[in-house]
């Protein structure tokens, strides 16, 4: 780019250019800049359209000016080398022509050529800043107000938020800003933790307010994770979501905003309670059911119809006693597996056969399809049957002897 | 079988053959069961018994006997030195193994438990036993013989023939059957007699009666009016179906 800098002239100038001559001249720019052109003096044969001598200047192919005649500096100046810039680093090519000849002697053009900072913050295509731009030669960059803090994309201003509020039982957690509107580009994160013997409990102020668009979807969002479930997304304003009691001794909340909307956001106090165990509903119920289980509370849980515990193989008991621990959880701590009746056993050379017996499913209510062998058998009731809760199949259809119908054998002669 | 005719392979494919230790017959009635008369096999050895199936000439030789595991002989069955009373003349076969059902080899269907036997009903009785044929009296023919007979009444059934001049029992567990010059005899002993007549051409045909026994066929001649008796299975369908379910 070291040459980026100089005259260009047409051959012979300022005496005059001869007939059938040419120049064919390009520059290119470095990234963030452009090469221009200042023409100070333009004397060509004037003809229409320019078609017999001729100057033309390109962008990177794209013509942008093309020029006889004779014009004068401050044409020149004020309507031609606005035009004659190459965009940001891309080239600038200048070709000029003479034809066979002229009817009389014309000094021809002569420009001054130079790099030029682009200033990409002026252009939209290019800036995407979200808040501020900031241009440099060969380049820019963005900044943000305060409060915000520059994305990973380098363009995006994040609202600063979120924190690690673990070791407090009680305390505020507000989105960025609150009560005033909440930061553009927000993703905050809040951690709570606290002694696995508690639980933390959330309770939202009035002024709940998160972007949500008309159609109920919610276009900023706050969501609720404990160590077992999500609880949200929520937005909207009105009304707030009610108190949440977690469960969780460990809680994060979640709080995205994207770039556009003017909403207060929200704000929730949180404070800690004894854990409790909640009833287990799970393919099973409870005795004695309540909404929540002290510790040292026992309870029996019952799978429900056609599951069992599987607290043992081959104990196919429906039923198990259960104690409330202090951290919340029941133990023992049981999974009700649904019954699986297994593949009926009919022997390899049964005539009774399952239908496609390895797509089977065998598990409580699900039914298998048998057909027999041979011809001389029939099937004798369904030819289906259920596995039961109990583990077993409904009573299996069986294959028959066709019986008093001897084959009639062909008479024909 | 006196005034029969021939059967083709396939035609009575219920039909088995028992040549050893006694010769008679029995019916196939599922591929691990038969009926048989109780005093073709009573007494005798299981392993002793040699019974075929599948096969109407009885020279053939590349057959195989089915193997025999257990021989059920009715509880109520008496036999005696010279018998008067063949009440109760059934008895169950058991196979070791399923056999393998085919056109040749198929089981007869049981009665309905009071189905009843009609007089002047028509059946039809087989087997390998005694026949008069060509003029001379055969002990047992090599090709099954079969033969449509009607059942005769129960006043004529009561005329006991008497045999080693003793009175023979006619009870209500058995019917008789048989026509001019048309009757089984002895050799068909635990054979079928089954309804419909296998020349109605009208299926499913049931086994009603297990040949039992009769006067000799050769007195009074091949021409004569003939009368066998036959075992009422009706009357033993329970008793059948109880023993195949205790022991499945």
């Amino acid at each position: 780019y070291s040459t980026l800098l100089g005259w260009v002239e047409s051959p012979g100038y300022p005496k005059g250019y001869l007939p059938h001559t040419s120049l064919n001249w390009t520059r290119c720019a470095p990234k963030g800049q452009t090469v221009s052109i200042r023409l100070i003096h333009l004397d060509l044969e004037n003809s229409q359209d320019c078609e017999n001598d001729a100057v033309k200047i390109s962008s990177n192919g794209n013509l942008i000016a093309l020029l006889c005649g004779e014009r004068d500096y401050e044409e020149l100046h004020e309507t031609v080398n606005p035009l004659l810039f190459s965009s940001p680093g891309g080239c600038l090519t200048l070709l000029f022509h003479s034809d066979y000849s002229n009817t009389k002697r014309h000094t021809g053009f002569r420009g001054f050529y130079t790099l030029q900072d682009f200033n990409e913050c002026e252009d939209e295509e290019i800036n995407k800043c979200t808040h501020f731009c900031h241009n440099f030669i060969g380049g820019y960059r963005c900044s943000c107000r305060h409060g915000y803090h520059l994305d990973e994309d380098k363009h995006t201003c994040a609202g600063d938020c979120g924190e690690n509020l673990s070791g407090l039982k009680r305390g505020q957690i507000s989105s960025p800003f609150w009560p005033g509107e909440y930061a553009e580009n927000a993703n905050c994160k809040y951690t709570l933790s606290v002694e696995d013997h508690l639980q933390l409990e959330l309770h939202f102020s009035e002024g709940f307010d998160v972007e949500q668009s008309p159609e109920g979807d919610c276009m900023d969002e706050l969501r609720i994770e404990t160590h077992s479930e999500t609880l949200g997304p929520f937005c909207g304003n009105k009304p707030p979501p009610p108190p949440l009691l977690t469960h969780s001794s460990h809680v994060q909340i979640h709080f995205i905003s994207d770039g556009s909307g003017t909403n207060k956001g929200f704000n929730l106090h949180f404070r800690t309670r004894d854990k409790v165990c909640r009833p287990l509903t799970s393919n099973s119920n409870m005795t004695l059911l309540k909404q929540e289980y002290h510790r040292g509370e026992s309870a029996t849980v019952t799978c429900d119809l056609g599951y069992v515990v599987d607290s043992a193989p081959g104990n196919l008991s429906r039923q198990y006693s259960t104690t409330c621990q202090s951290n919340g959880v029941w133990a023992p701590l049981y999974a009700c597996e649904i019954v699986d009746c297994g593949r009926p056993n009919l022997g390899h050379d049964s005539i009774l056969q399952l239908v496609n017996p390895e797509d089977q499913n065998t598990k409580y209510g699900s039914q298998i399809q048998f057909y027999c062998t041979s011809n001389f058998y029939t099937l004798e009731g369904h030819d289906t049957s259920t596995c039961k809760a109990d583990g077993e199949w409904t009573l299996m259809p069986k294959c028959n002897e066709v019986c008093g119908m001897p084959e009639t054998s062909s008479t024909g002669r | 079988i006196l005034g029969g005719k021939a059967a083709m392979l396939g035609e009575i494919p219920w039909q088995l053959l028992i040549t050893e230790p006694n010769f008679g017959a029995a019916s196939l009635i599922s591929d691990q069961w038969a009926v048989t008369a109780a005093h073709v096999v009573n007494g005798v050895a299981k392993e002793s018994i040699k019974l075929y199936g599948g096969l109407i000439d009885t020279t053939r030789t590349d057959v195989s006997p089915i193997p025999v595991e257990k021989v059920i002989v009715h509880s109520s069955y008496r036999e005696a030195l010279i018998q008067t009373n063949y009440n109760n003349d059934i008895a169950l076969i058991k196979f070791r193994s399923k056999v393998k059902l085919g056109p040749n080899l198929l089981p007869i269907c049981l009665p309905e438990v009071n189905r009843g036997v009609m007089e002047g009903e028509q059946g039809t009785a087989s087997g390998w036993g005694a026949s008069f044929q060509d003029n001379k009296w055969h002990r047992t023919t090599d090709i099954l013989q079969h033969v449509d007979i009607p059942v005769m009444s129960l006043t004529e059934c009561r005329k006991t023939p008497r045999l080693s001049n003793k009175a023979m029992t006619f009870t209500n567990n058995m019917f008789c059957a048989g026509g001019k010059g048309r009757d089984s005899c002895k050799g068909d002993s635990g054979g079928p007699f089954v309804s419909p007549m296998l020349s109605s051409g009208v299926g499913p045909h049931y086994l009603i009666g297990i040949v039992s026994w009769g006067s000799p066929c050769g007195k009074g001649g091949a021409t004569g009016d003939k009368k066998g008796y036959y075992t009422k299975v009706e009357n033993y369908v329970s008793w059948i179906n109880e023993i195949k379910k205790n022991e499945t």
